[in-house]
């Protein structure tokens, strides 16, 4: 453990509350993308089932379960609760289009072919490209409320967080996943439009609307 | 080669 791997990880944490305290306060899910959360969910599913075989440390298992059921409790808060409000035909990114070369990608270049390591790659590429439908949502409607902005900060945060983490840990502990690693840095570029905006736009306190 | 997938990182 290390400071930039904490704060990564606090960020991600961060996202999370803000995303369910958006839906939970205001009763509504608008805005946010069902198909993003549901790739989310998948991807926390394949990861952690490693929480049967492998234990780490306490924190390790405790942010895991934590994933799993913020995930799990986002989904049903918007495919059930608060299902009148999602807004579904802006939410009409193909995800067969992420979830089959993710799969395929999965079963070709991963560090060992078991199932568990396979599963565990997928969820990484996953990941990688799960914002896209939310990211397709806000390009759609050319606009995002605050608070999903400061949301999807703090999500974007953390694998950039890693990034430094990734860098850290290959300098003090020659320790290093190129697959993690790789798909980071994609995760991290699909953010920088979007970090842009943000910088320039919503901490100035105005509202997220892209250019016409 | 790389060290691979240490299961410590989420």
């Amino acid at each position: 453990m290390n400071i930039f791997r904490l704060a990564g990880d606090l960020a991600h944490v961060f996202a999370i509350i803000i995303l369910l305290l958006k839906i939970w306060k205001t009763r509504s899910c608008a805005g946010i993308s069902g198909k993003s959360q549901i790739l989310f969910a998948l991807v926390y599913l394949t990861r952690y089932l490693d929480l049967f075989t492998t234990y780490v440390s306490l924190y390790n298992s405790v942010m895991k379960v934590l994933f799993l059921a913020s995930s799990g409790a986002t989904v049903y808060l918007m495919y059930v609760k608060f299902r009148a409000t999602y807004d579904r035909n802006h939410d009409s990114f193909r995800i067969e289009f992420l979830l089959v070369p993710c799969l395929l990608l999965s079963l070709l270049i991963n560090h060992e072919f078991t199932v568990m390591e396979v599963l565990w790659t997928f969820s990484i590429y996953l990941e990688s490209v799960a914002i896209l439908p939310q990211l397709f949502m806000v390009s759609k409607t050319g606009e995002a409320e605050s608070i999903t902005s400061h949301y999807l900060f703090a999500l974007g945060s953390y694998r950039a967080l890693y990034l430094l983490n990734w860098v850290y840990r290959y300098i003090v502990e020659s320790h290093y996943d190129l697959i993690a690693i790789f798909a980071g840095i994609v995760q991290t570029i699909l953010y920088c439009d979007f970090f842009y905006l943000y910088i320039t736009k919503v901490l100035k306190g105005k509202k997220l609307q892209l250019p016409a | 080669e790389d060290n691979g997938n240490d299961h410590d990182e989420l």
